[in-house]
């Protein structure tokens, strides 16, 4: 569904120069879902935003579906990612000024796909939202934003859903809630999820889980648990 | 070294009405490592910012020290928390112009507290930050603002320190760091530290826990792990 060959990401140059990937090659199958781990300042971020169109390499291609978005303008990237990518930002980037429902109901209200009769209702019960719906995000605790965020990225159960770090200020309960749904859309709806996580709880729900370290790819496994 | 007696912490009014805290009794003792955990939207958060004098309560009182400072206006909470506080948000509260050194050093700056020599580098050590000091948030892994927030917390020993969620974005090595630390300020330092944390092996590093449900104290434990 989506992979990056020999991506790099500089910030700086000489002394000053911070490589956040130095030469990432990685396939995300479709129909899957895939962990990434790895220490705090890996790459982890870096490398989620560069797949979903979200930033630039430096070099380095990019695949998103079957196209090359390596070279897509920021228009085009938007156009492309609105009705095919769902993305849970590690640190939420809800619209201050919309209440929860509305920043829920954003990418919809922006892209071209039309919602069943039901699918708003499922996802914000899964995140159990349903009386914090017409607050504002600094009218919610930081967990209760968190799901807003999870929710904006599943209503409308996009091709491609890209989470990072999404149950990082939750109970053990709501996380549980959050990873079997999206263990679910990839069984069920044949969606592909790629999460970063330093919860290796969370990394259990994935089919495999890939590890980053200084920006390259480590290591991976197949299938932490069955 | 700080309590709350019936605290109510009440939002909006009639069908509206949210009790962020619902009658919270609870002492957290001097030199004692506490940790407060419960679902999201608990009143966590709530709690801790308002024992911290960094939110009023709508009833009850607040003891700080051994001063009570229900009543307190917020230039007298102000010149009480700087050099009696460290406060790690949940969301960080960086000052976005602020180098990460800047971010760290402003409760000192703005202070009466002088550091020994060592004070600075020893947590900045700690917290593995050494090479990143002089870049703003921006641009900064969400781990990394998350350990920008810890040590600016840390630094020059405060004897409270309050801790909302320090470890929610880090991996378990750089956690560890942190809360082995948290436990030496503790131990060996006479300080106390309040954590709030959804993370069982976080707060397994505390002499107890209190467990907050819908704001309410609803059941606490001695020593998790000797
Ligand atoms: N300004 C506000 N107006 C209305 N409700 C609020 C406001 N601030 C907080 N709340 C509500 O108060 C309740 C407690 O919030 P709090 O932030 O203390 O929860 P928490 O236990 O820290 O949760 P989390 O684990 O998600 O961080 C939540 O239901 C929240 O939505
Ligand atoms: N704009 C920038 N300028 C300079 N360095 C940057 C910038 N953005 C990110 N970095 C650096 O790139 C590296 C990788 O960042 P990234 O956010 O991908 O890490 P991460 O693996 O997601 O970490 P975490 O687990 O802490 O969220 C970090 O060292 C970070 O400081
Ligand atoms: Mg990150
Ligand atoms: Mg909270």
């Amino acid at each position: 569904a989506a992979s990056v060959y020999d991506a790099y990401k500089i910030y700086g140059t000489g002394d000053e120069e911070i490589r956040a990937l130095n030469g990432v090659t990685v396939g995300l199958r479709r129909g899957e879902f895939t962990a990434i781990m790895g220490p705090s300042g890996s790459g982890k971020s870096t490398l989620l935003q560069c797949i979903a169109g979200l930033d630039e390499l430096t070099g380095g291609r990019v695949l998103l579906g079957t196209q090359d978005i390596t070279n897509l303008n920021p228009t085009q990237l938007t156009f492309l990612r609105r009705d095919y990518v769902g993305f849970i930002f590690q640190s939420f980037n809800l619209v201050p000024s919309l209440t929860a429902r509305q920043n829920m109901m954003l990418p919809i209200k922006l892209g071209k796909r039309t919602l069943a009769p039901g699918e708003f209702d499922e996802v914000v019960q899964m995140v159990g939202l349903g009386n914090r719906l017409d607050h504002k995000p600094k009218e919610l605790s930081g967990g209760q934003q968190q799901r807003v965020a999870v929710a904006r990225a599943l209503i409308g159960h996009p091709p491609i859903i890209f989470a990072d770090e999404p149950t990082g200020n939750l109970d053990s309960r709501s996380s549980g809630e959050i990873l079997q749904f999206l263990r679910n859309a990839v069984r069920s709806r044949g969606q592909t999820v790629v999460m970063v996580t330093h919860d290796p709880m969370a990394a259990a729900y994935a089919d495999s889980v890939i590890f980053l370290a200084d920006g390259r790819l480590v290591d991976s496994i197949l299938s932490p648990t069955p």
